[in-house]
């Protein structure tokens, strides 16, 4: 930037917003809300409660520098340069979940019997990418 | 394939386990290796929802029976215990069960022998058929549940003495000859808002329901009054105790994959503490870290004295 009695051609290109938009893609990959009723799967007539149900859902563009943020493994990592630089029909890492919590059901079994369950792995609380 | 004696497919205790009396018309790419299906019972009933036959078949299910109205009221009051708002295990429990089944006696025959001088002697047979109880899930309590009939005033001290018998005797098994089939005892307790009334019978039904027996049937005599004798309150004004049959109560630990573990999370959690290991003692031992501390404790404490 020497020339200062000229204008720039073009203005000057901000390399940290350059490389932000590898380090921190814009739909990154996160957790989604999403509840849904049982009434809606029609299974409110043996499903006492919960009355609703919110599984959630990952979605999101997974970096191309995943470790620390997300506690990829370091394949991730590897896998991405392997999309990137030498075959692209290898997938790029998926934003997937990575840790559950349980959920409590009550039902109603066919004998007109009653049941309290405690079910794993039923909600998605956090993303990863894999 | 989880229940007791049956190979079945689509009777277990997953998740979306029911309705299984719909026709299950899996695509064949869809179906999992029969290996597969024992941790996985949570899928058919999945694919069944996202196969085009199973969506026909879902709308169609078969009418199921309905529950006595105040066993769901108790058992939604347990739901309301046991897990939060949006339907998850609260975290400060410390039971082991991962499952409660209550059910309702299939048929029951009252005697009544009205006597004033002794009491309202209630006697009831009492028909229990277990078939959702599947071989994964282990018994770890199992309670008779009964309600009181409205009449009887909040805050009543009462007094019952209990004969409770298996009807029929099971001499099948060889290696475990049948023991007591009956137990007697005698129970005081306060009649609170809610009017519910727990009696514990696990030690009583556990070999029953350790041989597999599908249908358990039992008599029980309840002869109660009012008072309380460790009070010296004079036992009298003989009251209905047992208007409705009692329901059955398992308390059970699920074994299966798709059960929740609470001792899994716990073990989970005891492993990444958050707070740093101490230099000079060995590893935590994630089962026994309390008491460990606590013998350390002591032996520091002799040290000092």
């Amino acid at each position: 930037d020497e020339n200062l009695g000229e204008a720039p051609a073009t203005p000057p290109y901000n390399l940290s917003e350059y490389f932000k938009q590898f380090l921190f893609p814009q739909n990154e990959c996160e957790l989604h809300n999403f509840r849904l009723s049982f009434s809606q799967l029609k299974w409110d007539k043996w499903i006492i409660a919960p009355h609703r149900y919110s599984p959630q859902y990952c979605k999101g563009d997974c970096p191309r520098v995943v470790g620390h943020r997300y506690g990829s493994p370091v394949h991730t990592m590897v896998q991405n340069i392997i999309y990137e630089k030498l075959d692209s029909s290898v997938p790029k890492p998926s934003c997937v979940p990575a840790e559950y919590s349980p959920l409590s059901v009550l039902t109603i079994e066919p004998d007109g019997s009653i049941v309290y369950k405690e079910y794993e792995d039923m909600i998605a609380t956090k993303c990863t990418c894999r | 394939p989880h229940s007791r004696g049956r190979a079945v497919f689509d009777k277990t205790s997953g998740f979306l386990g029911a309705p299984e009396d719909a026709v299950v018309e899996i695509n064949p790419l869809l179906r999992l290796p029969k290996g597969a299906r024992r941790g996985y019972a949570l899928l058919p009933p999945l694919l069944k929802v996202l196969s085009d036959q199973g969506r026909q078949t879902w709308e169609s299910e078969a009418p199921r029976l309905q529950p006595d109205s105040r066993a769901l009221r108790y058992m939604k009051r347990l739901y309301k215990m046991s897990a939060t708002k949006e339907g998850i295990p609260k975290a400060h429990k410390s039971h082991l069960y991962n499952t409660v089944r209550l059910f309702t006696p299939c048929s029951e025959c009252k005697h009544r022998h009205r006597d004033l001088m002794k009491g309202d002697i209630h006697s009831v047979d009492l028909l229990f058929n277990l078939d959702r109880v599947t071989a994964l899930e282990h018994l770890l309590k199992s309670v008779l549940l009964y309600s009181f009939d409205t009449s009887v005033p909040i805050s009543s001290s009462i007094t019952c003495v209990c004969h409770l018998s298996v009807k029929e005797r099971d001499f099948s098994s060889q290696v475990c000859p049948s023991g007591s089939h009956s137990i007697a005892f005698s129970l005081h307790f306060e009649v609170r808002k809610r009017k519910w009334v727990e009696i514990d019978v696990t030690s009583f039904l556990r070999p029953l329901i350790a041989t597999n027996r599908r249908n358990i049937h039992m008599a029980v005599n309840f002869t109660c009054l009012m008072g309380d004798p460790q009070q010296n309150t004079k036992l009298e004004n003989p009251i209905n105790v047992a208007l409705v049959p009692p329901s059955l109560l398992l308390y059970l630990n699920d074994t299966s994959e798709q059960a929740y573990h609470r001792w899994n999370s716990l073990r989970h959690r005891r492993r990444n503490p958050g707070r740093p290991r101490q230099r000079n003692s060995p590893l935590v031992d994630p089962t026994g870290d309390k008491g460990k501390e606590n013998s350390q404790g002591k032996r520091a404490s002799r040290r000092r004295r």
